[in-house]
């Protein structure tokens, strides 16, 4: 071990035994030591198990992988990472996100991200009865397919229809145009074997807006597409190239009646639809999930860069400061002396600490108004929606910059794809435009602030800006 | 504010709050003032105020949770670390030439050039503070080395020896030499013909 790094670690403030837990402490009040041994244990096992535990040899991402040796990649430590929780028991995969066995990082990730909490939320008791005991044994495997190769964020403008037949007592699902393409959901390409399709239901004529239905794209014998389901990967992204980003046209594919996500709507047998009051709200609730955990995959990622860069600038010599001039024999300082180098990596640690706090905040909040949700209640809906937007905004652009940074801060070895440094930045990059463009998440943000304030309601968040504005706040600021 | 009251939570979320109030009443006025435009127009044309008002409340947010978290630590001295971290947050929040919007702190005087100059100073005296825990507050997020798959972010520090053991394995490397390698082909194909001047 590197003696100046032995020497930081005996001079610290903060414990060895406290460190680690650190985080884990205020993430799940579990206080548990035992909680980090497990995930310690879990990654012990799944790093053997992939052979990435004997960090001497080169990483196999970077010995000239191609497209598909990267998916298979992919795919073996998604079914390493799944094989470990379901042999031991334990979501910690699916609950940590921070390292690359989660989230979007494999192509199961999206499984459990995206497709069963989807199910949880929008599917009739019944359905879910169905299918999430499929989903946990791994019969089926789900991706989420929303975004249109012509329609991102606003979800209004998506082409593809679901139209009833009355006489089969099915729908038929279709891509009308090129620009109908489901084109980039995770694990499409080859991973999944059913997809929630986003589609307009248009039932005796009438169009009752976008839907969810649960459609099978895949044979679950052969794994081949099914009829009339054109299947394909797209190719090589900036990042995340272990996961099957896919495209999928439907040409009049039919699924049952009941394969529409009823929990807040119905279709009868006759075509008659009715919809709750509250069904767009609950939609968007839906999104709010994911939105909430990019906020916390984010913390991590930007967490990693920036070890990777603090520990590479408290290693690193270069220069010779004051001292060092008057004494050659002193040798060269290390850069994390420097102020420029320290301003710039712990001002971003710093925000990274900011930066997974706001998302335990937004884990709570989103928690609460599930279970208001669950009574009925959907006052909690504005908070969190304006909450996980804003936080997306703000996290996905300080991580991506500031992991930029970190990789400016490494000099040149931080330009080798093999200090990581690369691979992280891309992926944070790839969140500012996920799940809906950064300037439209703060576009929701403003809308809740203005809303409340022409309406002179005040929710708990934005007391301190009545409070403000009625003691004069303008005359005493001019 | 003066010096170290700058450090103050309470200080801290005093300036944020102000900031984000300000600009977001400011910018609800102006969306509120009677138009011949339509309401989609106006919005438009306020559209970068509002970005600034919506990032500044957004800021208040993040800065309350980070501030609640404190509270909730036990350990005296993982406080006192998170604590210096919580205020250079804030801090640079306001002085950093790359914070988007740092402007809406000081453009209608809420803060003078001269508490301008005492923040800075505090950031100063934060970094020197918390230079010694930073392998620490990196090491917390309990990263293994195979999650970060980087020569140089290892626990262990040995930069130099593992970006060498690592380079010496890079396939262009390792195939060297054997027959029909990369380097083989590029050497018949386009380096011999330039030294033998056969182009």
């Amino acid at each position: 071990i590197d003696p100046v790094l032995t020497t930081t670690r005996r001079s610290v403030d903060i414990l060895p035994a406290n460190r680690q837990i650190l985080l884990m402490k205020q993430a799940r009040n579990k206080a548990s030591r035992e909680n980090v041994q497990k995930i310690n244990e879990a990654f012990a096992r799944v790093e053997k198990a992939l052979g990435t535990d004997d960090t001497s040899k080169l990483p196999a991402c970077y010995g000239n992988m191609n497209r598909e040796d990267a998916f298979l990649e992919g795919l073996k430590a998604g079914r390493i990472t799944w094989e470990d929780g379901f042999v031991h028991k334990h979501d910690l995969f699916e609950t940590m996100n921070h390292q690359w066995t989660a989230g979007n990082s494999n192509p199961f990730g999206l499984h459990t991200v995206l497709f069963i909490p989807f199910i949880r939320n929008q599917a009739s008791a019944e359905q879910c009865k169905i299918w999430i005991p499929q989903c946990g044994s791994g019969e089926i495997i789900g991706c989420y397919a929303q975004t249109e190769l012509g329609h991102g964020s606003f979800v209004r403008g998506i082409e593809t229809t679901a139209i009833f037949d009355e006489i089969t007592d099915e729908f038929i699902i279709h891509s009308p145009t090129f620009s109908s393409s489901k084109y980039w959901p995770g694990a499409l390409g080859f991973t999944a074997t059913h997809a929630i399709v986003m589609a307009r239901l248009i039932s005796n004529g009438l169009d009752h807006g976008v839907h969810a239905f649960m459609v099978q794209i895949r044979s679950l014998d052969s794994h081949k597409p099914l009829p009339g389901v054109e299947l394909g990967d797209i190719g090589l992204k900036m990042a995340y190239n272990a996961v099957d980003n896919g495209y999928a046209r439907f040409d009049q594919v039919r699924i049952p009646r009941t394969n529409l996500f009823m929990k807040s709507c119905h279709l009868s047998r006759q075509g008659v639809y009715k919809a709750s009051k509250d069904r767009q709200k609950l939609l968007y609730g839906g999104m709010l999930n994911s939105r909430r955990i990019i906020n916390r995959i984010m913390a991590f990622k930007f967490a990693q860069a920036l070890t990777i860069a603090i520990r590479y600038s408290t290693v690193r010599e270069q220069g010779q400061g004051s001292t060092s001039f008057a004494n050659p024999e002193i040798g060269e300082i290390a850069i994390m002396s420097y102020k420029h180098q320290n301003y710039r990596l712990l001002s971003n640690l710093a925000k990274v600490y900011a930066m997974f706090f706001a998302s335990q905040h937004c884990d709570d909040t989103h928690r609460i108004h599930q279970e208001k949700v669950a009574k009925d209640d959907h006052s909690g809906l504005p908070y969190a929606h304006m909450l996980a937007s804003g936080l997306k905004a703000w996290a996905t652009q300080t991580a991506a910059d500031g992991a930029e940074d970190a990789r400016r801060c490494c000099g040149g070895h931080g330009y080798l794809m093999i200090s990581g440094l690369p691979e992280i930045f891309s992926s944070l990059t790839a969140m500012t435009t996920l799940e809906g463009d950064n300037y439209v998440m703060w576009q929701q943000v403003a809308k809740y602030l203005i809303k409340n304030i022409n309406h002179n309601v005040w929710p708990e968040d934005m007391s301190y800006i009545q409070r403000r504005s009625s003691s004069g706040l303008h005359e005493k600021c001019q | 504010a003066r010096g170290n009251e700058f450090r103050s939570c309470k200080v801290l979320l005093d300036i944020y709050e102000h900031r984000s109030a300000r600009l977001s009443t400011k910018v609800a006025v102006m969306i509120a003032a009677p138009s011949n435009a339509a309401e989609t127009d106006v919005w438009n044309t306020y559209m970068m105020q509002l970005f600034s008002a919506a990032r500044a409340h957004i800021e208040v947010i993040i800065l309350k949770s980070f501030i609640g978290h404190l509270d909730r630590i036990m350990d005296n001295a993982t406080k006192t670390v998170l604590s210096r971290l919580t205020s250079l947050f804030a801090l640079t929040g306001i002085t950093s030439p790359a914070a988007i919007d740092a402007i809406g702190f000081v453009e209608d005087g809420y803060l003078s050039s001269c508490q301008l100059r005492d923040i800075r100073s505090q950031i100063d005296d934060l970094l020197d503070e918390l230079i010694p825990d930073a392998i620490a507050l990196t090491d917390a997020w309990n990263f293994t080395d195979a999650s970060l798959c980087s020569a140089i972010g290892m626990k262990d520090g040995n930069v130099y020896e593992t970006i060498i053991e690592w380079t010496r394995q890079l396939p262009i490397n390792v195939n060297a030499g054997k027959t029909a390698d990369v380097f083989t082909e590029g050497f018949e194909t386009s380096i011999k013909p330039i030294l033998r001047g056969q182009l």
